[in-house]
């Protein structure tokens, strides 16, 4: 068996993070059970709606050029969204309150909330 | 993804996973990384959920999805899930579903129900093992007590394994890296073999999350699609996470 091209020996002293291979530390935010499932979210896409725009139009552009004719964005747009109707509660109504806090339409919050569904073949 | 859960020789347990995301969705020549990969990292974000103002689980998760992959209930247990690939995959279960059999469950939302709702390692393990779902996974659960460790291979219907921790017969992790544990990695993706290597290597008396960070920075165990290392302990919740990098020469998956 050829040795891995891209291995290397077992790596030590790594901790605490710095150097190359790390890219920075992550925020932290609470999540108010206590509040309506629509509201639980307001805050975290407050601040991360632009990252998170970014993301989801990487998705749509890779969509397009596979099918360039737009269709599969025109189907998440305006006909997955109906499956927020068939989620179990509270998800259903905490999907619905991102789409609402982000700007970002329902369907696309939903596929990106079952990507992995999607892609485990 | 890589998944592990060790034990220490004095019976402490440590969860740590490698979070890989954003494979074939979209190669970016210029920077030589995957372009999903690259969006998502300042998306990555660490949860506290609360209820009456008590911590009822942590997470780390992308924000906008608030299903689980990365949790820890405070005291009780540690869960990972990683992705498992198969023919009988959850485009089966997303048409069953649009066909109205609606008995199985979405994979995030069990994991966050499981942390959300599970009162025991046991509670926790029988839901993950036992619950319909729309796609395969391997979930990855650490407890608090001596021998609490697991991977659950599952399927959409039913568990096809359960590999526990058994220190007595000198299993002190159990890893998980996209492949059922039965079967060979795939050549080209094989990140099980060195990472059991640095884990025999650290060996069980000198492990702790500082050295399992270690395990988890080293190429191809660490490669293009890892979007972030979470370390997690079961005392008090304890969870940190890192944002990572994969500077060339490093393996694209």
């Amino acid at each position: 068996v050829a040795p891995d091209p891209y291995g290397e020996d077992c790596r030590s002293k790594m901790y605490p993070p710095s150097g190359p291979t790390f890219k920075g530390n992550v925020p932290t935010y609470i999540i108010n059970l206590d509040l309506p499932p629509s509201k639980r979210w307001d805050e975290l896409i407050r601040a991360k709606k632009t990252e998170l725009k970014a993301v989801i139009q990487n998705i749509k552009d890779i969509a397009n050029t596979f099918f360039p004719s737009g269709k599969i964005v025109d189907i998440v747009d305006h006909k997955i969204s109906h499956l927020t109707d068939t989620l179990p509660y509270p998800f259903n109504e905490e999907l619905q309150g991102i789409a609402n806090s982000s700007g970002i339409p329902l369907g696309e919050i939903v596929i990106f909330n079952i990507f992995y569904e999607i892609f485990t073949v | 993804c890589t998944s592990i859960v060790a034990e220490d020789s004095t019976g402490k347990l440590y969860h740590a996973r490698n979070l890989d995301f954003g494979l074939f969705l979209g190669w970016d020549v210029k920077n030589n990384s995957w372009t999903v990969t690259r969006e998502l990292k300042p998306t990555v974000v660490n949860l506290d959920f609360q209820r009456n103002n008590k911590t009822v689980f942590r997470s780390t998760n992308f924000a906008g999805y608030i299903g689980m992959v990365s949790g820890v209930k405070p005291d009780l247990f540690t869960l990972t899930m990683n992705e498992r690939f198969s023919l009988d995959g959850g485009y089966i279960g997303i048409f069953e579903w649009f066909l109205g059999r609606r008995d199985g469950m979405w994979m995030g939302f069990l994991t966050r129900s499981v942390l959300e709702n599970a009162t025991s390692y046991q509670d926790a393990k029988d839901k993950l093992a036992k619950t319909r779902l729309l796609a395969p996974a391997y979930f990855i659960l650490g407890g608090k007590n001596s021998g609490e460790g697991c991977v659950i291979t599952r399927s959409r219907t039913a568990a096809l394994d359960i590999w526990d921790l058994d220190i007595k017969k000198g299993t002190w992790y159990v890893i998980e890296t996209n492949y059922d544990r039965w079967k060979p990695p795939l050549v080209l993706d094989n990140r099980r073999t060195p990472a059991m290597k640095c884990l025999n290597q650290t060996s069980q008396e000198n492990i702790s999350l500082p050295t399992i960070y270690d395990v988890l920075s080293t190429k191809p165990v660490l490669n293009k699609l890892t979007v972030c290392t979470t370390l997690m302990e079961v005392d008090k919740g304890h969870t940190e996470t890192y944002l990572r990098e994969c500077p060339d020469p490093c393996s694209p998956w």
